[in-house]
């Protein structure tokens, strides 16, 4: 049996709402820590994993793991439905084939309850741990979706380059091109704006512009970013939770 | 501007 309850519905739909326009099928995996999943999008360049710890619940009771298979569109949909503060509650059998979503308002006395028709997904699980990453580049989650924007209007790729006192971000297109750097700080007041660099090795990457449109989606879960770069290796963009993260890992582009 | 590569090949199956 699953019963797990969020204070605020919000964070649910937030964070669905930072992955469902880039995979649709995904399974959920909820065990004594929490749920998890993971899914790659159809054309194999971006996996997506998201992790919500226990602590991230109000309350959270999973008894046995249980898989619920989903279609994230209809999950969407339904979230909407309910209201940003409301508690909502996931709640599932054993082995279930549907997940029931209640939606409590607590002062004003009003419940609603859904249910999603669950799906049996074939996907494979992939081992995403342990992956040894040149550069760690911590950052504000706005400032890096600000330059994704910003650039993708000159190209449909971003060139990043990392040495130890940079960061700077590169787009070549038809009409121009533009360039964004950015150099590590320390905001003692606001620690959310910093920007930080760790580096063993300089870094030079392009990735497709619309694959970070995608990613940057998650920008409202967290203030910043963490982006772990490694030549000709996918990179990692991750967003922390309060307990959990969503991450996402981007294959580059290379030259042919 | 380059060949998007995929991640076929980087993580092995759990």
């Amino acid at each position: 049996m699953l019963e797990a309850k969020f204070e605020e519905a919000s964070l649910f739909k937030k964070v669905i709402d930072s992955f469902k326009d880039c995979v649709q099928l995904v399974n959920f995996n909820c065990s004594e820590h929490g749920i998890a999943a993971q899914a790659v999008d159809d054309s194999r360049v971006l996996l997506v994993s998201l992790s919500i710890g226990t602590e991230s619940f109000q309350d959270f009771r999973c008894d046995r793991n249980v898989t619920l298979g989903a279609d994230l569109s209809s999950l969407s949909k339904i979230l909407r439905c309910g209201n940003n503060n409301d508690n909502l509650t996931l709640i599932a059998d054993d082995t279930p084939d549907s997940l029931l979503l209640l939606f409590e308002d607590t002062k004003k006395d009003r419940i609603s309850e859904y249910s999603l028709k669950l799906m049996d997904i074939d996907a494979d699980f992939l081992d995403i741990e342990g992956m040894q990453y040149d550069t760690t580049i911590t950052m504000p989650s706005a400032e890096f979706a600000k330059v994704v924007r910003d650039l993708n209007q000159l190209s449909d790729s971003l060139n990043i380059l990392v040495t130890k006192d940079t960061v700077k971000f590169v787009a070549e297109g038809d009409i121009g091109s533009g360039s964004v750097i950015v150099k590590p700080h320390t905001d003692m007041d606001k620690p959310d704006d910093s920007v930080k660099v760790e580096l063993d090795k300089p870094v030079d990457l392009t990735f497709g512009s619309k694959y970070l449109l995608d990613i940057i989606k998650g920008a409202g879960l967290s203030n910043q970013i963490t982006i772990k770069l490694s030549s000709e290796t996918p990179a990692l963009f991750e967003f922390g939770l309060q307990s959990g993260y969503l991450q996402f890992f981007l294959a580059p582009k290379f030259n042919e | 501007t380059g060949v998007q590569g995929r991640l076929d090949g980087f993580f092995k199956v759990r």
